[in-house]
């Protein structure tokens, strides 16, 4: 895999991140997260699904179906919406913030 | 859930930053993706098609998935807010887009994707998969590779040019009629970032001067052939419609076409041909010879009535190696609505009998509406087999497409190759006579122990 996909696998990497959001001072609601693309790391740009903003739509989700609906300017979404970016470094940097594990998800043996 | 910042810990050896604050700057959507959407999938998307990440037994109720599929094809631009030791930090490598259809069906591709999202980023945080193109309606995208629920959002790249962004993850999982659907949803990149560009000029606030951070699409600088034509074989399978049956197929001369009986089964039948690339033709054919229902070669040949003219007709193999990367190309899923799907995969077993291969098993993904199509070998590009079924336990009822069987060209090229040139179905006719042991196996029996001989 690594000699065909060499430098696109390095390019993937950089490219990645995870986005989650949450309701302010309501971190057990949440959070909802999603993957992105990072699009530029300074100033910070990325792009991520829409899925994860469904819960904090003022109008609801049936603004997505609007006709002519094509974007939805950042207002869109209630005040209370928490947004964070996670990303690797492009180069050994500082670490830290790591989430700890959450229950829902195990290995079971096979 | 943990949301306060832990302990430093490594990410697959690599320190993960912290988590960075962000804004939304906007949410937009493609609007052709839409249209497409709505052709591929019909009106009848809650009843046939879910995109659910959820599993069919998890309570998802009727609100959360309407809202799920009213957000499918939407995307978020955020802006993050850096600290200085993030601005201080290397920019890392600058990022180009693939043009809306420079990537051809059967092309490699790479997903990378955070799968749980948020759940254990120092373990899962860019994971990545790999697959082909399987499919393309506008800028709607399917790819065989594998993805995980989180990973909605995450980028698809191309091998050549190496790491060139061609599509955002929609949906990874999606599921017909309560079966999973090995495909996973993207939507092309260049026209959301053309839509992004857009929005982003029409803001009221100061946002464009964002546009200009915004990737540009893979063009002279990259000093790269924009389009590849792809593999040939790819344009290689038929939709075969016989009556309101349908099915794949693949032409073997330009006007011979080999499909499975259960697609064309009465000989003498009027059967329509369909070609979708490079242009698309219909042609009436008649089956001139189908195997019996007795029979374990599940063959039908059709004989049209004009040439299927631009439609490469493969070059039959003449050996199979276990483990080498294969491909299935059929209209399998969505039958007319769009041109053939390519999975990818490996030819996982050659099942032979006296020396002799008579089944032929891959790891591709094979849906109804496959049977009859062509199976290719990646590296030679030749005719392997022809696919005939997948696999269903009857157990349970579910169906594996990722276990399939396909009946090997060299069982059929002689006689072909006979009847093209003589017309004499001799040769065809005797694929009814095949051997007792060739029969075992196609009925996943196993081989009748060698009965014990009297000592006497």
């Amino acid at each position: 895999m690594r000699r065909q996909w060499g430098s696109a696998m390095r390019a993937a990497e950089q490219a990645g991140c995870m986005v989650s959001a949450s309701r302010a001072g309501q971190p057990e609601a949440g959070p909802w997260s999603c993957s992105g693309v990072i699009l530029s790391r300074s100033p910070g740009l990325v792009l991520c699904h829409g899925g994860i903003f469904v819960p904090f739509l003022r109008a609801g989700s049936e603004v997505l179906t609007a006709a002519g609906a094509v974007f939805l300017p950042g207002d869109s979404c209630r005040d209370d919406l928490r947004l964070h970016v996670q990303w690797a470094p492009t180069a050994a940097g500082p670490g830290g913030g790591a989430e700890r594990g959450r229950p829902g998800l195990c290995t079971p043996q096979c | 859930a943990s949301l306060e910042p832990g302990p430093p810990a490594p990410s697959r050896g690599r320190p993960l930053q912290p988590r960075l604050p962000a804004e939304l700057l906007l949410l937009l959507s493609c609007p052709a993706f839409w249209a497409h959407f709505a052709r591929l999938f019909g009106d009848e998307a809650a009843e046939q098609w879910r995109f659910s990440s959820a599993a069919r037994d998890d309570e998802v109720s009727e609100d959360e998935e309407a809202d799920q599929l009213r957000a499918l094809g939407w995307f978020a631009l955020l802006g993050v807010r850096l600290g200085q030791e993030e601005v201080e930090e290397e920019r890392g490598p600058a990022m180009a887009v693939s043009p809306l259809g420079a990537v051809p069906k059967g092309a490699p591709l790479l997903v990378c994707g955070s799968p749980f999202g948020a759940f254990c980023p120092d373990i899962f945080l860019n994971t990545l998969s790999c697959g082909v193109l399987s499919n393309v309606a506008g800028p709607l995208l399917l790819t065989d590779a594998r993805c995980l629920p989180g990973t909605e959002g995450g980028g698809v790249f191309t091998a050549r040019p190496a790491g060139a962004l061609v599509a955002l993850v929609v949906a990874p999982l999606c599921w017909k009629a309560g079966e999973w659907v090995g495909f996973t949803l993207l939507c092309a990149a260049a026209p959301l970032f053309r839509a992004a560009r857009d929005a982003l000029h029409r803001l009221p606030h100061s946002t464009a001067a964002l546009a200009a951070l915004l990737p540009p699409e893979v063009g002279v600088p990259w000093g790269l052939p924009l389009r590849d034509s792809g593999p040939l074989w790819a344009a290689a399978a038929v939709l075969v419609e016989c009556g309101t049956v349908w099915g794949s197929g693949v032409a073997v001369a330009p006007r011979l076409v080999v499909t499975c009986r259960h697609v064309s089964p009465r000989e003498a039948a009027r059967v329509l041909v369909r070609s979708t690339t490079p242009k698309s033709v219909a042609i009436w054919g008649r089956v001139v010879f189908a195997t019996q229902e007795t029979c374990p070669y599940d063959i039908a040949v059709v004989s049209l009535e004009e040439d299927l003219d631009d439609v490469p007709i493969p070059v039959p193999a003449e050996h199979f190696h276990e483990g080498e990367a294969v491909s299935v190309v059929g209209f399998g899923v969505f039958g007319q609505s769009c041109g053939p799907s390519v999975t990818s995969g490996i030819l996982s077993a050659v099942v032979q009998v006296n020396g002799t291969p008579v089944m032929l098993q891959t790891t591709c993904a094979v849906h109804s509406g496959s049977s009859g199509g062509p199976l290719f070998s990646n590296h030679s590009g030749n005719l392997l087999g022809i696919i005939t079924s997948n696999t269903r336990d009857n157990n349970t009822g579910a169906t594996y497409p990722h276990l399939n069987f396909s009946i090997p060209i060299t069982v059929l090229q002689p006689a072909l190759q006979q009847y093209s040139q003589t017309q004499d179905l001799g040769g065809l006719r005797e694929l009814d006579r095949a051997a007792e042991p060739v029969r075992v196996v196609w009925r996943l029996q196993r081989p009748l122990a060698e009965a014990p001989r009297s000592k006497l």
